[in-house]
């Protein structure tokens, strides 16, 4: 497996998912 | 470079294999004629030092043990239940002075707060939260989370509770639909946390928030896995569980723990690592507790292993004891100690 398998990679996961999840 | 394969590393012979790594220090035998259930360590303020005591739960007891010397242990408190039997310990990770524990027959009915008066006189107990409760896990800053069924649908609430084992608050989280069987911290990171789905989903949440940021499918290889630790990396989230549903396949069986690494942004997963038993054992994951680089298991062959999750392999293999069969095993959050116990009420540490 290479980390093409897994997609673009973010440091702040985080804070976007948080951002983009309904309230 | 972890990530550049699954590994499956060197794996010893069986017989290679001995608690050789594990040096018992003391035993002690619980009084009480009711099955042992459970263990744990907790810290506990006595004579104003604060020491490393270990907690032992019966069907109807828990215990209180305090270190009188090297090898010996006295008990310090106990408390009683006459009504439902307990399940489990709940391990709370940065408390002293309290233990919190399950109590249910099949499923979880009451969590309970275990305390001492304020003259440490005599044993009291609190009332934290009652329901159908499928998980619960104790969380840093003296919260605790909890996943119950009502016939509507499920609900995640956080209970905040004091040092007197009263309530602070509660805060509850966006479910999910499917329900939650486990849930972890994600290390160094106070404001995530995970948890497992009897889909075989790992799910996020926002704990400031109350969000659902994210469910993650994990495989289809294993069904309703258990996630024991997690940290984040790099932007990629890795997840040690274990799969107590797994069944007995291939000449190598399954793996007892799994290491994955998951990008929360994708949802995308891959196996990192596969954690099997030695050669020449048989026996699937009946229950076990990961800390730092380590996890132990009591397999259904009655033994407990323990594998190093940097190495890869299996480090000690600790057979049954005066053929009595393991039933659970902790590591003890106040020192290195390994606790294992037996139905009997036997508790070994190493």
């Amino acid at each position: 497996c290479s980390q093409a398998d897994l997609g673009p990679i973010s440091i702040n996961w985080f804070e976007e998912l948080s951002s983009e999840a309904p309230p | 470079d972890s990530l550049k394969q699954t590994e499956r590393a060197d794996v010893p012979a069986g017989d290679n294999l001995n608690p050789g790594n594990l040096q018992l220090v003391s035993k002690l035998k619980n009084p009480s004629g009711s099955c042992s259930v459970d263990v744990g360590a907790v810290w506990w303020e006595i004579a104003g030092v604060k020491q490393p005591c270990i907690v032992t739960a019966c069907e109807y007891a828990v215990s209180l043990w305090k270190p009188l010397g090297p090898g010996q242990w006295r008990e310090m408190y106990s408390w009683l239940f006459t009504e439902v039997p307990v399940l489990q310990i709940v391990s709370m990770p940065d408390v002293y002075n309290l233990v919190c524990v399950a109590l249910g027959n099949l499923e979880i009915r009451e969590i309970r707060a275990l305390l001492c008066s304020s003259d440490g006189e005599s044993e009291k107990q609190v009332l934290l939260s009652s329901g159908n409760i499928h998980a619960v896990l104790g969380l840093t800053e003296r919260r605790l989370v909890s996943s119950s069924r009502t016939l509507c649908d499920q609900q995640v609430e956080i209970i905040t509770f004091a040092e007197d084992g009263g309530s602070q608050g509660k805060q509850f989280l966006m479910p999910p639909e499917e329900t939650v069987l486990t849930f972890a911290e994600i290390e160094g990171m106070q404001e995530a946390l995970l948890g497992t789905t009897i889909m075989n989903n790992v799910v996020m949440w926002n704990l400031n928030t109350g969000q659902l940021l994210r469910k993650m499918h994990v495989g289809d290889s294993y069904q309703a896995s258990i996630c024991h630790k997690a940290y984040s990396e790099m932007g990629l989230l890795f997840v040690v569980l274990s799969h107590p549903c797994a069944k007995e396949r291939g000449p190598s069986g399954s793996p007892v723990f799994q290491l994955i690494a998951v990008n929360p942004k994708t949802a995308l997963s891959v196996d990192v690592m596969l954690y099997y038993l030695p050669q020449g054992q048989a026996g699937r994951f009946l229950e076990g507790d990961v800390k730092d680089n380590f996890a132990a298991a009591v397999l259904t062959s009655g033994a407990i292993a323990i594998w190093d999750l940097l190495l890869g392999h299996c480090t000690a293999l600790l057979p049954p004891i005066s053929d009595q069969n393991w039933s659970f095993v902790k590591w003890s959050g106040t020192d290195s100690h390994l606790l294992a116990g037996q139905k009997d009420g036997n508790i070994f540490v190493y």
